[in-house]
């Protein structure tokens, strides 16, 4: 397989911690699956179609509220 | 649900807050106008009414906070995360807590503290996070003119299903 460049690892594990903090409970594993991505995307009114790595984690970087995201 | 909904509110419509401490940027005086500001944002449309006092068991307790600070819910420093605030419901109800690491201002610059002010707030009565971008409850920061600031329909309509609303002096 090829290995993705160490810059994406690190915009990848971020994603993954940001989804975890605020759309997860902890005891979830850590993981960002295709399925929990598209769950991301109405949240910052995104779509598939011109959803790309950098874009997303531009968003993710938006200052914000600590507390989660997660409808009780 | 609704459920969920009617445990996590106040069950008593005056409520005491205490400033604990203050940020960097700020006067005292300053901060205490704008968490003034920031709870008449929320008793102008329910029955709510905010007393500030010195006492340690106030209903709403607001501290400024740097990285870790024991809460589980540590900051990060200059930009993401810049509060959190605990539901009604919860062990720490009424916790309000903001990132000391921030620039915090009156102004655009830095990170408006009104503004955030009135969304943690809003967790600490009772409030989850919105999707709709013109409510106060979103959880992104976005500035807005203080000027023409209102709540969103979406702040007034779920904070007076908590609450009620308010009732009028003026008659019709």
């Amino acid at each position: 397989f090829p290995v993705p460049p160490a810059t994406d690892l690190k915009g990848l594990d971020f994603a993954k911690d940001y989804f975890h903090q605020f759309f997860l409970t902890k005891k979830e594993p850590s993981l960002l699956i295709q399925g929990e991505k598209i769950q991301l995307l109405p949240q910052f009114h995104l779509n598939e179609a011109n959803l790309r790595e950098e874009q997303m984690l531009t968003v993710l970087h938006q200052p914000r509220c600590g507390v989660t995201d997660v409808d009780h | 649900d609704s459920a969920y909904a009617a445990s996590s509110k106040w069950n008593k419509h005056t409520l005491t807050y205490r400033i604990i401490n203050y940020p960097n940027d700020l006067k005292q005086s300053t901060v205490k106008n704008i968490i003034h500001d920031a709870v008449s944002i929320w008793s102008n449309v329910t029955p709510l009414i905010f007393q500030q006092v010195e006492s340690e068991d106030a209903d709403i307790k607001i501290s400024f906070w740097e990285l870790a600070h024991g809460d589980g819910c540590p900051f990060d420093g200059p930009g993401g995360v810049l509060g959190h605030a605990f539901l009604p419901n919860s062990g720490a109800a009424g916790t309000i807590h903001f990132d000391k690491g921030e620039h915090w201002s009156t102004s655009y610059r830095g990170f408006n503290l009104f503004l955030v002010a009135i969304h943690e707030l809003g967790h600490s009565l009772g409030l989850q996070h919105s999707r709709n971008w013109n409510s106060i409850m979103y959880p992104r920061y976005m500035y807005r003119d203080l000027r023409t600031f209102h709540l969103g329909v979406d702040d007034i309509q779920r904070i007076q299903q908590l609450y009620g609303e308010r009732c009028s002096s003026k008659k019709p």
